[in-house]
This record gives C-alpha cells, structure tokens and sequence, in this order.
C-alpha cells in the first residue's frame, strides 16, 4: 500500500544544499496535499490540519534559505486531484493500509530530509571555520 | 540554523501522535 506518488527524501539530496532544499520544498508540498487523505481516517481531524500548517511554515523557513526559491514548483490543482482520486477509489481496507502508509513515508521524509540538511549545514560551518 | 528547527520535530509528534480509525 506504499503511494509511488510520495517522494522519498534522499534521492534528489546528492548534490548541492540548494538541490537538497528544492527537493524538500516540494516533497513538502506532495505530502501536504496527502494528509487530506488522512482527514477522513484519523480520530482527531484538526491533526491533519495542523501538520499542513507547520509543512507550510516549514516551506517558508527552507525558502528563506534558498538562492531561488521561486524555482519550487506549486502542485496544480488536478495534480492534487489526481493524488487524491487515486487513494479515493480505494477500497475501505486499502484506504486504511494507505493512511498508514502515509504517515510512514512522510516521517520517514523528515527524519532523512532534516539529517541530510543536518550534514550539508555542519559541512558548511566547517568549511566556513 | 534549518536544521535547528523545532517545526520538523513538532510535524513528527503529530504524525506520532495521529491515530487512525
């Protein structure tokens, strides 16, 4: 029940921290639009509410950081619709086992994406003295 | 630093936190 859709935090994290940075911000976002999926599964909705508030206090914080944050691309709104019909046409089985699955991705997201961040900021200060 | 954050830890307790039906 894993959702291909969702990014993974690593792979577009190789190269320079702006990369790293670009890749978060919009992975940010896909996983943004995901915990609507989890409104509907979860006990307590205002939670889901309340992670798409910080995501977006996050995205704002990792932009002030980039060189060009204008080049982090906005999903559309049938993007969104897209990822969410999919999980929609589940069924109510599916549709659980994918709630689960998305809480798994994203924290897995942000623990990769903050260590990764972690290791270009340190080397940074290094470098810096 | 971004890294130092507390927002990627406060997104994390929620998702820790959120149970499903």
């Amino acid at each position: 029940h894993q959702v291909s859709s969702l990014p993974a935090a690593l792979p577009g994290c190789k190269s320079n921290k702006e990369a790293c940075l670009h890749w978060v911000a919009e992975g940010l976002q896909t996983y943004m639009v995901a915990t609507k999926h989890l409104e509907s599964q979860s006990a307590d909705n205002s939670l889901p509410a309340n992670i798409r508030y910080l995501c977006g206090l996050l995205i704002s914080q990792i932009k002030q950081q980039m060189k060009k944050p204008e080049k982090v691309r906005v999903l559309t709104s049938s993007e969104e619709e897209q990822l969410l019909k999919d999980i929609d046409r589940l069924d109510a089985f599916s549709k659980r086992m994918t709630a689960l699955s998305i809480l798994d991705q994203f924290r897995a997201f942000l623990s990769d994406s903050v260590r990764k961040i972690r290791q270009k900021e340190k080397a940074k200060q290094k470098r810096n003295g | 630093l971004l890294c130092d954050s507390s927002i990627w830890g406060a997104i994390i307790s929620l998702i820790d936190g959120l149970k499903l039906q």
